[in-house]
């Protein structure tokens, strides 16, 4: 995180809030609540309390312009520019503008979502600066996250409290959910939800993020799975690439969603049975698409099944046992992807390369070999 | 995304993105007797602040980066 410095902050707890003009994108009363919600962001995690007035001149003033708009920073139309806020002080200082040439919604992913612009705003409108953390909330690029769940990053949680301290008043009847931190790529115990490629790219999925790898680039990037497809469950079991029907399938729990590239499939998410597991089956660990045979393999504690893609249907003579084709492999298979012809099976913070043909284990790497580190 | 792929709008865009965000400020002088252009150095503490390859000069990932829907709010702190 960072801060616009020491100075430049609230000397004061009661912060009061005007919303000066709305958008025709919205009913006023989803404008009032996206506001007061996003407001309560910051509230829940310091002592700051926010009061709204409906005339004068509140300590943050907010507004709806496009172009130029009465400051020396005029919005640029659609996309682009979201939104801006200046930094505490009198006047225009803490006051939030919102570029109305943007579709805000209450909750729709179909445009911005008002509340998370706004919330990111009153950051800035507080005291806080960008943070290059790109699982923060004042990390500066939008990314859609699901505003019903929204629980503020651990990243602006110190940074906000930087500045004013903690939220005394604590509830306990209220059991607050943690707040959510940025894995770390090069963190050698790191334990990876799931691998797949993607037409090319490679995805490494932890938490509710995920990095890709991508040949032409040396930097794996770090991403909010919900930013590429926003429907799709985060903290998955399993992940892989179908390239027969060029979708990738996200496992979580008895579920199962479809994406073609960045779109869903319709018809999912369907449940593991759909695939022919047995019913016994609650979750899987690992899904691995083999080019050759074009057969899938789902792992499951110590077993593994195998699932044939033309046909649609689970091969027979299974489930087996892991350790009977993969020797020496003997913790809980915890990811799977193939890489120009050799299999990856992950296990804890290691990864084994095998010839999934012949069963024979190559090397035991660690987890961040894809990852550049 | 080799350079020759980089048009002068896409340079023009770039400029403007890293005057806005970057404190990238006109550039007075012959850019050899400085060494390396104002540009290209912020280019590299842009790539730095999110988390790209940091290369200095305009490639794939970086221009994609900034066509993403952001805060009008700048990067580098100088908001007092």
């Amino acid at each position: 995180f960072s801060t616009f410095g020491k100075n430049l902050k609230w000397e004061k707890n009661r912060i009061t809030y005007r919303i000066v003009n709305y958008t025709p994108d919205m009913s006023a009363p989803e404008v009032d609540d996206s506001v007061e919600k996003a407001l309560q962001v910051w509230a829940k995690v310091t002592p700051l309390r926010f009061t709204r007035i409906h005339s004068g001149t509140a300590d943050i003033m907010i507004s709806f312009g496009r172009q130029a708009h009465g400051d020396f920073y005029p919005f640029d139309g659609p996309d682009g520019t979201l939104a801006h806020a200046f930094a505490p002080g009198t006047g225009i200082g803490g006051d939030a503008h919102f570029d109305d040439d943007e579709h805000f919604t209450f909750r729709s992913n179909r445009g911005y979502i008002l509340f998370l612009v706004a919330a990111h705003e009153f950051g800035h409108s507080l005291g806080l600066s960008h943070s290059d953390d790109p699982g923060a909330l004042m990390y500066p690029v939008y990314s859609y996250r699901n505003p019903d769940t929204f629980v503020l990053p651990r990243d602006d949680v110190n940074g906000i409290q930087s500045l004013y301290g903690r939220n005394s008043v604590k509830d306990p009847s209220v059991d607050k959910p943690q707040p959510p931190t940025t894995p770390d790529v090069c963190d050698s115990t790191m334990v990876l939800d799931a691998v797949a490629t993607l037409r090319g790219e490679m995805l490494f999925f932890k938490d509710s993020f995920f990095w890709r790898s991508f040949p032409q680039s040396n930097t794996p990037q770090l991403s909010l799975i919900t930013n590429f497809w926003p429907k799709a469950p985060t903290h998955i079991d399993a992940a892989y690439e179908s390239q027969q029907s060029d979708r990738v399938f996200l496992f979580k729990d008895r579920r199962v969603w479809a994406f073609a590239g960045y779109n869903r499939v319709r018809g999912y998410p369907k449940t593991l049975s759909s695939f022919g597991l047995p019913r016994s089956v609650k979750k899987i660990d690992a899904a691995l698409y083999d080019v050759e045979s074009g057969k899938t393999l789902f792992f499951v504690d110590r077993s593994y099944y195998s699932y044939d893609e033309t046909r649609k249907t689970m091969d027979q003579g299974f489930p087996k046992r892991v350790d009977q084709t993969f020797s020496g492999l003997t913790g809980k298979v915890t990811a799977a992807l193939q890489y120009r012809g050799y299999t990856y099976i992950y296990s804890g913070p290691y990864m084994f390369e095998y010839s999934l043909r012949t069963g024979r284990l190559f090397r035991v790497l660690r987890n961040s070999y894809f990852l550049r580190c | 995304v080799p350079v020759s792929q980089v048009t002068e709008q896409d340079e023009h865009d770039a400029e403007s993105y890293l005057k806005r965000f970057f404190n990238l400020t006109e550039e007075k002088g012959p850019t050899s007797r400085r060494g390396v252009s104002a540009v290209s150095s912020k280019l590299s503490e842009m790539q730095r602040f999110f988390g790209l390859h940091i290369t200095g000069t305009l490639d794939a990932d970086t221009m994609t980066m900034m066509k993403k829907p952001r805060c009008g709010v700048p990067d580098t702190n100088i908001a007092s």
